[in-house]
């Protein structure tokens, strides 16, 4: 197909096929496809599709690690997510690529619900040479982060990054509660959190544009984090979410180390979903 | 829901006299259509698809006088039996320690529904125990060492990374103090992680497990075929365990699971704490992926 302008229905019909694998979703791939039929066939049709789905993920650059203009200090990243989407380590790739940068960090877990939570964070601070602030379980995780506020500030630390404990959208109580983090969070020091980052697995179906809603409800989100991209997994839902949420990925998770982080760059995942 | 818009379908037709070859599969492209939404593998779907306008094409359907609900009941009935048997509990082997080795992608649930197994089987008289194999993921032995505190069961951990070597010393202790059931709760990993799937043969053949449960998150989409494919035909499994199903997750995947690897979904998770694990009902999984 890669270099033919028009497609036949069985054509088009390996193209859904394509898309549909990659969890794009139907009613996307649907738009997808009708915007291949309908659009002018004086380039491959593959090209085309290219195109169109850069379209849809180029959103306005908003704002990310370099380009957060004034000197704020601290920048505060508020990380959230489903239960075991990837957060505690993500937090630890941020910190591991803003402290290559010069940047001083601080790591808070505010995840005081799952057990061994703060200890796993607490190691990834050890071996980054990351501040750490912590409480124990059971503690209140909105006050965890407005301690941890407090203290980076007056520590003149660069970054702070809050790790939060896994949460289904679904459930109220959940959200409300993240609301209050995400809310004390901004009474502490004001504009903050200033990055705040949905962690998405890569696997997931369908269910993370109700993620990205549900969660958009209580929280302003940023940009996500898209992870477990060294699978076989394509992750093609971000499109979606693009469309519906105008939110853009930021980063993509590549493996389990602190080194396995990369800025997300849409051609690349595109070509990935595509070949 | 589907079954609102197949009955509304239906309810246009059935106006018009009997019902065509094309009517059916008008309403069969509204069920592909759920079935995609609720992620089940779109090649699974299309097998699926395939079996139900086969039956719905036949007099059962065609010659009826509620063809809508007689199209809506082949299509759960079809579901439901793909999903399986109900109620395939894990199976005490003849001479304890029945030992249960549990497995799959990260993140997906394996060390909080090792706890919940832990839970469900520590009935009086019963000893059960806990083994910590993830040797890579910071505070991997701790977690499960608090969460077999939280159980009241015993709990094994050996300082190596040796993992066959835990596993083996596990059984060892295991038998010495007389345990009924030893779960193995094992690192996450890719199925396309050669030397990470190699470590799981290993422990396969070094403790013979008699349960190999492969763990997969509810919402996993598309991916759960490829996640399937190699775990099963790598690993002698023998169920299947789907988690975080308490949210809105359609659960498609068990479909796709069950279709690839031919074994039975044993388990649900349907929580964080360690009582939210429930036997798999495919009956009520299948009105769940219809929507
Ligand atoms: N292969 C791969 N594994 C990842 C990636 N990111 C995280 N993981 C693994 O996914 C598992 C879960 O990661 P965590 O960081 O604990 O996830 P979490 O969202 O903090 O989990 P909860 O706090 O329990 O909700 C761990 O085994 C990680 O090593 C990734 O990009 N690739
Ligand atoms: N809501 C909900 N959360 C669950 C369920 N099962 C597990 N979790 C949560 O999912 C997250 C990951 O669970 P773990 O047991 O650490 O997952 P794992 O597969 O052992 O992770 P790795 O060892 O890193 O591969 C934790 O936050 C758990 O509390 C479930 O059925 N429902
Ligand atoms: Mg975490
Ligand atoms: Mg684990």
């Amino acid at each position: 197909i890669a270099g033919r302008r028009g497609l036949s229905a069985g054509e088009l019909g390996q193209i859904e096929d394509l898309l549909l694998m990659s969890d794009v979703g139907a009613a996307a791939a649907d738009r997808l496809l009708a915007a291949l039929r309908q659009g002018p066939t004086d380039r491959p049709a593959l090209e085309r599709l290219r195109a169109e789905m850069l379209g849809i993920l180029s959103l306005n650059s908003g704002p990310s690690l370099q380009n957060t203009g004034l000197p704020i200090r601290p920048q505060v990243w508020l990380v959230i997510g489903v239960n075991g989407s990837g957060k505690t380590t993500t937090c630890a790739k941020l910190a591991r690529r803003l402290i290559s940068q010069g940047r001083r960090v601080t790591l808070a877990a505010a995840d005081t619900y799952r057990a061994a939570a703060i200890e796993q964070l607490k190691e990834w601070s050890r071996r980054l040479g990351a501040g750490f602030v912590g409480s124990q379980t059971g503690a209140d995780p909105a006050s965890v982060a407005y301690d941890a506020v407090a203290s980076a500030a007056s520590q003149g630390v660069d970054d702070l990054l809050i790790d939060t404990a896994g949460r289904l959208h679904t459930q109220k109580h959940l959200r409300d509660e993240l609301g209050k983090i995400y809310h004390t969070v901004g009474k502490q020091l004001p504009g903050a959190p200033h990055l705040t980052l949905l962690v998405l697995d890569a696997t997931t179906g369908q269910n993370a544009v109700s993620q990205a809603k549900l969660f958009s409800e209580v929280v302003r989100i940023d940009g996500i984090v898209l992870t477990k991209l060294d699978g076989t997994a394509k992750g093609g839902i971000v499109l979606a979410i693009a469309q519906e949420l105008k939110i853009p990925v930021r980063y993509a998770g590549v493996g389990e180390g602190m080194d396995d982080l990369l800025p997300f760059d849409a051609g690349s995942f595109v070509d990935g979903l595509l070949e | 829901s589907l079954t609102e818009k197949l009955t509304g379908l239906f309810k246009d037709l059935s106006g018009k006299g009997k019902l065509s070859e094309d009517n059916i599969r008008e309403a069969s492209q509204k069920v592909k259509r759920a079935l995609l939404e609720a992620d089940v593998n779109y090649r699974v779907v299309k097998d699926f698809i395939a079996s139900v306008e086969e039956r719905a094409l036949g007099a059962e359907v065609l010659n009826s006088i509620t063809p809508g609900q007689q199209f809506i009941k082949i299509v759960h009935q079809q579901l439901s039996a793909t999903l399986g048997t109900r109620n395939e509990p894990l199976r005490m082997a003849s001479q304890p320690p029945t030992v249960v080795m549990v497995c799959g992608l990260q993140g997906s649930g394996k060390t909080t529904t090792c706890a919940k197994l832990a839970k469900s089987l520590l009935q009086p008289g019963r000893r059960v125990m806990l083994a910590a194999a993830d040797v890579y993921r910071p505070a991997a032995i701790e977690q499960l060492e608090i969460l077999s505190k939280q159980v009241g069961c015993d709990f094994f951990k050996k300082d190596t990374t040796d993992v066959v070597d835990i596993c083996r010393s596990a059984h060892h202790e295991a038998v010495k103090r007389l345990t009924d059931w030893l779960i193995l709760d094992t690192a996450g990993r890719l199925h396309i992680d050669q030397p990470m799937m190699d470590e799981l043969k290993a422990l396969q053949s070094a403790v013979k497990p008699h349960e190999i449960l492969l763990v997969v998150d509810g919402m996993t989409g598309q991916d759960a075929v490829n996640i399937a494919t190699q775990f099963s035909q790598q690993l002698e499994l023998t169920g299947v365990v789907m988690t975080k199903l308490d949210g809105d997750a359609r659960g498609g995947a068990a479909l796709s699971l069950r279709a690839v690897t031919g074994k039975p979904i044993k388990y649900l998770g349907l929580g964080e704490k360690l009582s939210a694990l429930e036997p798999f009902h495919p009956a009520r999984m299948a009105s769940r992926i219809l929507g």
